[in-house]
């Protein structure tokens, strides 16, 4: 049997806004340790890794591992049914081929109940090596967001470039260029607004704007967002999810393979 | 510039 409650159920619909569009079919892997899920995109460019604590749960039991495997605008279309405020309860008989959620309102005698099908998908999971990076930047997710989008109208690409304590985000196009310089700040009164850039050496590489504007819809879950970067690698993009009380949950992390010259 | 899949870079396992 699989449970798990989350009192702040609004997580749940925020982490699902954030993988659905990239994402159609994914497998969620239940164990003692929590919730976790890592899939590609369809065009295998990007990766998004979730993980979900058991500790973070309001109740969680599992008492054998089980993969659950479905279509995430499915379940992201029954998410939509539960209101922000709601419990969110998961639950999952041993071998069934469906998920139960049941949504609770507060202070209300309401609850409602759906059921998910489950499909069994050929998962292919990649191995993600942990290596340091060459330059870890933390700036607000808000910003991150604004800057994608803005220069998604400039160009295809972005090329991110680093050096001393800023970093540069840069795309050019048919209409011309567009570049935002973020500078590292002083160690603000308000730790969501800072920008820290940790650099171990220079680096400069690009990306497709289309799958970064796929991450940022992940902002809601985190005040800021962490970019690791090293030459020929992918790009890692990650939101750790916290609750109301600042307690760790998890994470969503996104990985992006680099446009690279030949 | 060309475009890398994910898999270039990790291995299935």
């Amino acid at each position: 049997m699989f449970e798990a409650k989350l009192i702040q159920g609004a997580i749940l619909k925020k982490i699902l806004d954030a993988i659905k569009d990239l994402v159609n079919e994914a497998s969620w892997d239940c164990s003692s340790q929590g919730m976790s899920l890592q899939a590609m995109d369809t065009s295998h460019v990007s990766l998004v890794a979730v993980q979900m604590k058991a500790d973070g749960f309001d109740k969680y039991r599992c008492d054998r591992s089980v993969t659950l495997g479905m279509n995430l605008s499915s379940l992201s279309k029954i998410l939509k049914c539960a209101g922000n405020d709601d419990t969110i309860t998961l639950k999952a008989p041993d071998d069934g081929d469906k998920i139960t959620l049941v949504f609770e309102a507060k202070n209300e005698s309401e609850t409602s109940e759906y059921e998910v099908k489950l499909m069994n998908l050929d998962s292919e999971y990649l191995g993600i090596p942990d290596t340091p990076y060459s330059v870890n930047v933390k700036m607000p997710s808000h910003k991150f967001q604004r800057i994608c989008r803005d220069l998604q109208q400039i160009g295809d690409a972005v090329t991110i470039s680093c050096a001393k304590d800023s970093i540069r985000f840069a795309a050019k196009g048919d209409l011309g260029s567009g570049t935002v310089n973020l500078c590292q700040t002083a160690s603000a009164d308000k730790p969501e607004d800072s920008v820290s850039i940790s650099m171990q050496e220079p680096i400069i590489q690009s990306f497709a704007l289309k799958y970064l504007n796929h991450f940022a819809k992940a902002t809601p879950l985190s005040p800021q967002v962490s970019l690791s970067l090293s030459p020929d690698v992918p790009l890692v993009v990650e939101y750790s999810i916290t609750d109301d009380d600042g307690s760790d949950f998890g994470y969503i992390r996104y990985y992006l393979a680099p446009k690279i010259d030949e | 510039m060309s475009q890398k899949t994910i898999a270039h870079f990790f291995n299935a396992r």
